[in-house]
């Protein structure tokens, strides 16, 4: 599921 | 965190560095786009709303806290500060905001994961972040002297995207969950807006001399 994705990126 | 991504975070926080020293100690901001920063600045504020509802890491939270604080702080030395804001190029930076922020926004509502409020502004930061130095270069263009400061400035953005780039492609092969359609194809078209200004970047430091533009 895309609206899941972690953002763990800046 | 792999490497690349370590060295793109770092590139983009040397760039922000370079940009205040910049400012500090030459008491100009000559040849800087106040469009460009303002842009950066709503890219960092909707992007790190995450800091009140997610928390990933320390480093995550002190970078993005730095981000914010540093363009907020640019913003304000280029708006109030005595000396540095009549170094303004203010008649040349004539780029609208809304060309760039209005399709953002449109873009983010129509495409994006899931359509929240927090998503959407997201969204939005990552399209915005793609485009904001289109002022930033039009302005470089327009002014053609090109100090080194600005020069090397640009050149560690475009560096971070490149290297963030890598980052990617080394997530893909070793992460497979990790998969940002979105967010890659804005970083794609980040980088390719640097693509020009590398060339002459680097033909003019081949060639020994201060950057100069066609």
């Amino acid at each position: 599921e895309p609206s899941k994705l972690e953002k763990d990126e800046l | 965190m792999n490497l690349f991504r370590l060295a793109g975070d770092m590139s983009h926080l040397f760039s922000i560095v370079l940009i205040l020293l910049k400012i500090y100690t030459s008491k100009s901001c000559a040849g800087l786009s106040m469009k460009t920063q303002e842009l950066y600045t709503l890219v960092f504020v909707t992007r790190y709303l995450d800091l009140f509802y997610s928390y990933v890491s320390l480093y995550n939270t002190v970078m993005k806290l730095i981000f914010l604080a540093s363009s907020f702080g640019i913003l304000w030395y280029m708006r109030y500060h005595k000396q540095v804001k009549q170094t303004y190029d203010r008649e040349q930076d004539t780029f609208r905001h809304y060309i760039l922020v209005v399709p953002c926004a449109v873009l983010a509502l129509i495409v994006n994961n899931e359509l929240s409020v927090t998503e959407v502004l997201w969204t939005f930061s990552i399209y915005l972040e793609a485009v904001a130095i289109l002022p930033q270069l039009v302005l470089l263009q327009r002014t053609k002297n090109v100090d080194n400061l600005t020069g090397q400035y640009i050149f560690f953005l475009g560096a971070y995207r490149a290297l963030y780039i890598l980052n990617w492609i080394y997530r893909y092969w070793t992460e497979p969950k990790y998969r940002q359609y979105l967010v890659w194809a804005a970083g794609l078209v980040q980088t390719g807006l640097y693509a020009d200004f590398f060339y002459y970047y680097l033909k003019s430091w081949q060639a020994g001399e201060k950057l100069r533009l066609p």
